[in-house]
């Protein structure tokens, strides 16, 4: 369970101050499926980064599990973090050097995972993301959309008990949108926590629940 | 009028030739609107960048109104793009330490326009763009969004007589995606040869000439 009680988030540049995020209060249940749309600039991806533990509020409370973690140390949010969310970034954030294979190995090393069942983990996940054959391939020899397919893959491959994912289809055709959506809701299926931002209306349509954020608030109801 | 003939692009990984282009004949006339769609990897952005001339083919010709440009030197080749062609890229590729409005500023710079005309324009744009207000964010301090609109802002700013436009609505809600289509067909109604690689089927359906790319070759009707 998250609890996001008051949250607050500002931004100063220069003398002038910049309210990214107003009053959000926000309860999502184990499980959910949640989208959250809004015009550009309105604050979701911000939102989605203070759920991650990825940013701290400037205002407000966090709370997870019933656990207050809103002043954790970084290290302690980062463990959180690892042991417990996937995020597929607006733009990726891949590791230039690493080919699209070891960067999704990433969290799998994390873990401690062994070698051979790493391999094996990592085979499976390129196929169902449809990337066989561009396996070893770096981040700047693949399209777009390949690159968003890698960061879905590593975000997705230890099975977390949360999903965030910030426009996770922006760079795909209509078809391989639907193999990733069809992934991503498959484990919510398994009772993963499915936390969307997207500007396809159709896609956002398919969650179970919807909110709407404008000008940092989250509008009509959450 | 552009006009590419048996255009090859091939990529050399290890040992493997990858053909990311196959024998693409294509001719554009000034002033179409032409939309290129596609499954991601296809062959889109190689295609948009073969054209844009910031990229050379391994065979095949491409003729400029008439001339050969397909062997001419990179800095001839920078002038030509420069003097004839706007291109918004897939993820943009903003200079990270300057303002959005100083990205935005950069082609009228090397156009030698005067420092006041240069103000005035760099305004109109912004505001035609919907980003008053976040003229001084650096590219790190703007949604993923507004900084897709600072790319077209930049590309469109010098009205150059080519617009090419990788997945230009890729990061924007509806209402804000319709905001820069309009610009860009109000440039095209003026002129402007439009040439949009898109994955939404809806802007795709706009253009007056629709071409799809399959595994780096055109199909169906040129
Ligand atoms: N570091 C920063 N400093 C100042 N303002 C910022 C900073 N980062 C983001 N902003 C502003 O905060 C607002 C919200 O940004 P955010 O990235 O959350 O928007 P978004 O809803 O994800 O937009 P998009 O749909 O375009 O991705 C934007 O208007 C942006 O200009
Ligand atoms: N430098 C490179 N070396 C090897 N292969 C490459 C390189 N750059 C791109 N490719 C491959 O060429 C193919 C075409 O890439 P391109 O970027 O043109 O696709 P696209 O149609 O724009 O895809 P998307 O819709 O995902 O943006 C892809 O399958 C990609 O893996
Ligand atoms: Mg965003
Ligand atoms: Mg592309």
């Amino acid at each position: 369970m998250i609890s996001l009680r008051g949250i607050c988030r500002h931004y100063r540049l220069g003398e002038q101050q910049l309210a990214a995020l107003t009053d959000i209060d926000l309860d999502i249940a184990q499980g959910e499926y949640l989208s959250i749309m809004g015009p550009s600039g309105s604050g979701k991806s911000t939102l989605l980064n203070q759920i991650a533990l990825l940013d701290r509020p400037t205002a407000g409370t966090y709370l997870l599990n019933g656990r207050d973690v809103t002043s954790l140390p970084d290290d302690e949010l980062a463990r959180i973090r690892r042991e417990n969310m996937g995020f597929v970034f607006q733009f990726f954030h891949l590791i230039p050097r690493l080919s699209a294979a070891e960067n999704i190995e990433i969290p799998l090393l994390l873990a401690g995972i062994d070698p051979s069942l790493r391999k094996r983990k990592v085979t499976e996940a390129i196929t169902a993301i449809g990337l066989a054959g561009r396996s070893a391939h770096r981040p700047d020899q693949l399209s777009g959309g390949e690159r968003q397919r890698v960061a879905i893959a590593r975000a997705t491959i230890m099975q977390p008990s949360t999903l965030l994912a910030d426009e996770p289809t922006g760079n795909l055709d209509q078809a391989t949108g639907k193999q990733v959506i069809d992934l991503l809701e498959d484990l919510n299926r398994r009772g993963v926590t499915l936390i969307m931002v997207t500007h396809d209306q159709a896609i956002g349509g398919r969650a179970g629940r919807r909110i709407r954020i404008v000008d940092g608030r989250i509008i009509g109801a959450g």
